[in-house]
């Protein structure tokens, strides 16, 4: 995946079933944010694999102070490229069992 | 480390804990 500089990772072991999963974000390079970064530490939550938007989850945290409205494109891209990622994970294993 | 959390009005939790140092910079 690109290097937004907002880094995604599972915050739980994924067992390959589950909708909702834990992640966790953070800044590793403040400079690729076009606004300025108050340094909170990481961001811990759940994201339904199924039903959730990686864009509406980066809204909701510029809605709650986390980032400025300016990147919430990097921090929705940076979600949506883990989120591809587990997918996709999920069906090499489902199409490696078969 | 400290952790705070925040819910956001969609309902959604946010909680902030500590960056994880050793993972700061993985190839």
């Amino acid at each position: 995946a690109e290097d937004t500089g907002v880094r995604v990772e599972l915050n739980e072991e994924d067992d390959g079933e589950k909708v909702s999963i834990a992640l966790k974000l953070w800044v590793e390079d403040p400079k690729k944010l076009k606004g300025k970064y108050k340094d909170t530490g990481a961001i811990e939550f759940t994201f339904d694999l199924v039903n959730e938007v990686p864009e509406v989850v980066a809204q909701e945290m510029v809605e709650s102070g986390f980032f400025l409205d300016c990147d919430v494109k990097v921090v929705g891209k940076s979600i949506r490229d883990r989120v591809a990622l587990i997918k996709w994970r999920r069906e090499r294993t489902v199409s490696s069992g078969n | 480390g400290e952790t705070a959390q925040v819910v956001h009005s969609a309902g959604r939790k946010f909680i902030v804990s500590p960056v994880p140092e050793a993972r700061l910079k993985e190839p």
